[in-house]
């Protein structure tokens, strides 16, 4: 990976003070400032902008710039909440903060929801949910025939689908996420709680600093 | 659990491309 060539804090893009973000997520103020330094570390790995390309996204989910992959595209998509095709600083802490294991349950649900509403039209249609198994066989090089497929999306959405209108709205979501919690697990990371321990480099160039 | 047995939302939460835990790995 590269290295950053600025090291003010200031100088990233989207910059914003610890101290608003630390208010607005679940994250304290030091944990936001070493979030940092992870994002320095990502934003400059390929293009030395201050700014995580989607190509930098993928570098450090997968250790491959090229690798496609429909659910870090869909992660990528939501974390970039302008629609300008990077993430900022500002997006990447509040973003991550729902995925904090003291963030709200209910913002872990509707990012969910967001996330496998892949056309984004407010409900998790049976072809999506079937395109998502399918990319998911793919990536794990699992070979299922289409009736065993059909045979998992049926009867996930005979468990979810309680209008049985075909497509699962949030409110069905809802219910299916309290039925099996386990549904959001991944909306969860531990690592966020020890996030100071694993980039202490910041708070230490602060103590240098104000030496 | 054999994949057949799984709510399909389960099976797709085990994806990669999910896994932002990776982000944190040095």
């Amino acid at each position: 990976m590269g290295c950053c060539s600025s090291k003010k804090v200031g100088r990233t893009p989207g910059y914003e003070d610890p101290t608003i973000l630390a208010s607005e997520t679940p994250f304290t103020e030091s944990e936001v400032e070493a979030l940092h330094e992870l994002y320095k570390k990502l934003s400059c790995s390929i293009i030395d902008d201050g700014l995580i390309h989607k190509e930098e996204f993928q570098l450090a989910l997968f250790r491959n710039s090229k690798r496609k992959n429909l659910f870090a595209d869909r992660i990528f998509d939501l974390f970039d909440v302008k629609r300008n095709g990077v993430v900022d600083y500002g997006e990447f802490v509040r973003s991550l903060g729902v995925f904090h294991p003291n963030a709200n349950v209910e913002d872990k649900i509707n990012f969910a929801f967001r996330l496998y509403d892949l056309r984004q039209t407010g409900y998790i249609e049976r072809e999506e949910l079937k395109e998502m198994v399918l990319a998911l066989l793919h990536e794990s090089d699992l070979i299922l025939s289409d009736d065993v497929v059909e045979t998992i999306v049926d009867k996930t959405f005979r468990d979810a689908d309680l209008k049985g209108d075909g497509k699962i709205d949030q409110e069905e979501w809802k219910e299916l996420v309290k039925k099996h919690p386990t549904l959001i697990k991944n909306m969860t990371l531990p690592y966020l709680k020890d996030i100071t321990l694993a980039f202490p480099s910041f708070v230490l160039s602060s103590e240098v600093e104000d030496i | 659990a054999s994949p057949v047995t799984m709510n399909a939302f389960e099976l797709i939460s085990t994806s990669q491309g999910l896994n932002l835990g990776t982000l944190f790995e040095k």
